[in-house]
């Protein structure tokens, strides 16, 4: 369960503080999909971040599963974020040097699962995201859009309980968006995992459960809806 | 005046081939706004890319303005690219130690312009994209789709006569998107400025005057459209 209370995120430039996150309460309950939306500069990236263990609040209280996260240290937050969290990031992050197939790897490895295990893994991934012929591409041999399909399979691949999509269709075609969408949603559906997207697309965010709207820092809107 | 001429574009990774572009031909007369769609990995920033004098054709002929680009040394092309092209980057490539208003002032910066008139023309494209309140923010501190207005203010700031834009509205919200698509026409309509838009979002892509549709590194159709 993850639960935000309060939850405030300042960053200071120059003299100024931007209340990134202004006074947010969020609870999500174990298996929820919900979609966060709201215009360019809410705050969606930086809750996204927060939830994920890769910020820290200013002021405020972020339970996750029942643990006060903010009296954690940086090594326990490592922890719980490799063993709990799948995170796909608005810029990708890959690792220039490694293949598509290795970047999607990585996680694995670093959990310790035996190679064959792994192997068996990449391939189901790599073919259920169109990127099966593209296995041995870098990053930089890559589309934006196979990029990102990159990202979304190494987010998915250890089958986490979490898994924060932060607007992981941006830069696919209607069909490789929707074909995206349907494999979360089974991951969903049928592992239980808590699936939270960020996204400028509001038909994809209609396929939620739960709608979530964000407007300078705070949530203006959360309510149920009927997803598609 | 773009004119590709049966070009190809074969990228080889490992012992493959991959063909990029796969026979393109292609005319875009001066002041004409295009917008090029199709799937994920058919070949839309590999043409812009060859376009904007980024990339060469493996095969075939660009003739730009008459003049063809093939037979031009690195050094020309450099500088066709700096005075004729505007490019906004699917990534947007941002140099990260600068600031907002830094980013959009460097092709200025390179043109000669005087301090007072780039100043004058930073303050304007920074308020038409809602960038003020961030113009001393570097790129790690803005959001994904901040960063994105940067990289088309950079990309118009100098007018220049050809403006390409891959993918300029794919993380920002739809409110902000048609802000962009509303300054970007603006320079087609008032000053003449050749526009070729990739987009994955059949909103923007019905605005344009053209559309171009690319398949497995081919245009699969080309036609006029009523544009809104
Ligand atoms: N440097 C490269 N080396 C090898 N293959 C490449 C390289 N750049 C692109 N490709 C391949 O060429 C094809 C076309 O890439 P391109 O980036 O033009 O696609 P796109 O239409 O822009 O896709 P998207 O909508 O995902 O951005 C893709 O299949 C991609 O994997
Ligand atoms: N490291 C930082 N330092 C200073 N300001 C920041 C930093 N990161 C984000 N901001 C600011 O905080 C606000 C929220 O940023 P955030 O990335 O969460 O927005 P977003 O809703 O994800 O936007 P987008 O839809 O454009 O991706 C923005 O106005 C941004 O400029
Ligand atoms: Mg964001
Ligand atoms: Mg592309």
């Amino acid at each position: 369960m993850i639960e935000l209370e309060s939850v405030e995120r300042v960053f200071r430039v120059g003299g100024e503080a931007v209340r990134a996150l202004d006074g947010v309460d969020l609870t999500i309950a174990d298996g929820e999909y919900a979609a966060v939306m709201g215009p360019s500069g809410s705050g969606k990236s930086t809750l996204l971040h927060v939830v994920g263990l890769l910020d820290r609040p200013s002021r405020g209280r972020y339970r996750l599963d029942g643990v006060d996260t903010t009296t954690l240290g940086e090594a326990q937050r490592a922890r719980l974020r490799r063993e709990r969290i799948g995170f796909v990031f608005q810029a990708f992050h890959l690792i220039p040097r490694m293949t598509a197939a290795e970047n999607i790897e990585l996680p694995m490895i670093l959990a310790g699962l035996p190679p064959r295990e792994r192997r068996r893994r990449v391939t189901r991934v790599l073919r259920d995201l169109g990127l099966a012929e593209r296995c041995g591409h870098r990053p930089d041999q890559l589309s934006g859009g196979q990029r990102q399909r990159v990202a979304i399979g190494r987010a998915m691949v250890m089958h986490p309980g979490i898994l924060l999509a932060d607007e992981p269709t941006g830069n696919l075609d209607h069909r490789a968006g929707a074909q995206v969408m349907a494999l979360l949603e089974r991951l969903n559906r049928e592992e239980g995992i808590t699936l939270l997207v960020v996204t400028h697309d509001p038909a994809v965010g209609g396929r939620a459960e739960r709608r979530i709207d964000m407007l300078d820092g705070r949530i203006v809107a959360d309510r149920p809806q009927r997803g598609d």
